[in-house]
């Protein structure tokens, strides 16, 4: 059990890592413990956006939290993979060439299992492979398939 | 476990039947503020065993579609179908099958749900989704608003997010 | 005091109501008191979206929560009027239609008192008098006023 | 009490002195994540009064600048220009005039205040604030990522808010 947990450990923070420099093109992510060797203590995540000193998760700004959280959230498929992924408006504090960043890697990530994004950001819904459209017309939803055009 | 269908009727903004077939890959759900998106969510977690508290409701009667000057629909139906290949479900399952078909119903104040067509407890469904590596409230499902939740967590908590996954 | 208590209750929520049915183009919104008579209780906030029912505050969608809070806090101008008003990415989960209803409105506003809104949105920030743009170089924040090209 | 300028050096990301003026109407700051927009704001509130605990720092020294692979600054500063025509300040303010200067210096663990360049306690500019009708932590003030807190208030603090204005 103990093993176990080190292992995942490991792996969900290297993972955690490379997701993270990639988002940001640099720098590094890491995982740790409070209390390093007791698996019982909380779970530290370490974060330092390149050309910049490390500093408290609370100091980075909007974005940049956002792509931490991001980051984690799928590095913890190197622990367990889940077949699907629901991310709901996980975009709206990103500015343009973030949110192109992140839609190339929810693509890459789209081959070893299902996401299914809600965004009002186009930067993002280019990079889908098929994409719904919601109406509602007196109080009731409505759903289409949309017709892919330029499309990546 | 991926996604391959979803059945919505007389769920929050839904009235009418709404089918939506679920495909691998990137997909993107997109329109306008206030035009049921986030509901769609809502009716995949709700199958799974979400409770109406993390719906955006109170009670369950709340979710029962409600249509402006009129009454609200007596019930409501929710049914999704999992692709279960090369998953070993065992005993899980009434009967095995590549696809998993999971409904919950809301009628008078309670719901109920089933599992291939036959109605089974709550428990049934958490132990065929947990078989999936799908947990109605785990880190894989991230709810409007609440994407650096997770880091804003006490360090103990975001511990147990680990052990989800060990 | 309990005069002067509802009278500004009334106008805040008379205003409520105005700024309310400009964002989503109809509709209603209202103040009033957990136990009317009382100004110890809670205050409540009624908000009804055009052609919808009246729903709890938290049944509304994101979008939809954002605009009932801006016009809430803008309406406690009719209480006592700030000079100032920052905002700080308040568009975040609006889609194009709603973000460019608010920016006329914060426009509008701007005749009155001095908004300074920091925005990731094309279409909030056309509609701006001035626009100040940030940058970083080695850990370094920079600010410089940016011509205003095809501004509203 | 609109604001007309604002200086700052040695605060958060500015390294060296950055200077804004404001206007009156409608102003827009845009800039890619991470530049350091939410960082002027907090210089508004700082010099304010603001506590360090809602400037994303627990302590006072985490907002001296820190630039990469290099010691913090000893010291920072922020001034800020208010206009105080038409305001009667009375004796609140030692010279009347048409404008205000605010300032606040941080330098070891502590930070003082000065209001038109002569230092004074943090009761001072709270009483001038409030005569100009602002408050470092008012609802004319939302904070990245807050702007429906003040819908899920519980009741009876959304009633506050309307004390404050009544
Ligand atoms: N029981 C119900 N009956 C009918 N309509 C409902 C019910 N519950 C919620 N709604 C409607 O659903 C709408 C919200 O839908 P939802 O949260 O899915 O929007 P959304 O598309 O995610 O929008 P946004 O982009 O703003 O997040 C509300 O306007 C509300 O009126
Ligand atoms: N004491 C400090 N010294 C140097 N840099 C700092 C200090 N405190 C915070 N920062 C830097 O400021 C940056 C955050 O700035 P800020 O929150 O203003 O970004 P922003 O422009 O609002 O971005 P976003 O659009 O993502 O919200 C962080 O990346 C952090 O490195
Ligand atoms: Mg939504
Ligand atoms: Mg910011």
């Amino acid at each position: 059990k103990k093993e176990r947990f080190f292992s995942v450990m490991e792996a969900v923070s290297a993972e955690l890592n490379r997701l993270f420099c990639q988002l940001f093109r640099g720098g590094e992510a890491e995982l740790s413990l409070a209390e390093p060797g007791n698996i019982e203590s909380g779970l530290l995540i370490r974060a330092r956006p390149p050309a910049k000193e490390t500093r408290l998760l609370d100091a980075l700004s909007g974005g940049e939290k956002t792509l931490v959280a991001i980051a984690f959230v799928l590095s913890l498929a190197a622990g367990r993979p889940a077949p699907f992924y629901l991310l709901d408006e996980v975009d709206a504090a990103l500015d343009q060439a973030n949110s192109e960043r992140l839609a190339r890697l929810l693509k890459e990530f789209a081959k070893e299992a299902q996401v299914i994004v809600i965004s009002h950001n186009e930067e993002v819904v280019r990079y889908a492979d098929r994409v719904y459209g919601v109406t509602m017309r007196q109080g009731a939803s409505q759903v289409v398939a949309l017709e892919l055009v330029g499309h990546e | 476990g991926t996604i391959q269908r979803l059945t919505v009727t007389g769920f929050k903004s839904f009235r009418r039947r709404v089918v939506i077939p679920f495909h691998e890959g990137f997909t993107a759900i997109i329109g306008e503020n206030g035009t049921g998106k986030s509901n769609i969510f809502d009716a995949l977690t709700f199958v799974m065993g979400r409770r109406s508290r993390a719906l955006r409701a109170e009670r369950m009667e709340q979710l029962l579609h409600a249509p402006p000057n009129g009454e609200p629909v007596s019930e409501a139906l929710v049914e999704i179908t999992l692709d279960a290949r090369n998953v070993p479900l065992g005993e899980l399952v009434p009967e095995e099958g590549d696809e998993l078909l999971l409904g919950r119903r809301i009628s008078g104040g309670g719901s109920t749900y089933r599992l291939q067509g036959k109605t089974c407890p709550a428990r049934s469904v958490e132990g065929v989704l947990s078989a999936l590596s799908i947990e109605p409230d785990g880190h894989h499902i991230v709810e409007q608003g609440m994407v650096v939740d997770v880091l804003e967590r006490s360090p103990r908590r975001r511990r147990e997010i680990l052990d989800e996954v060990a």
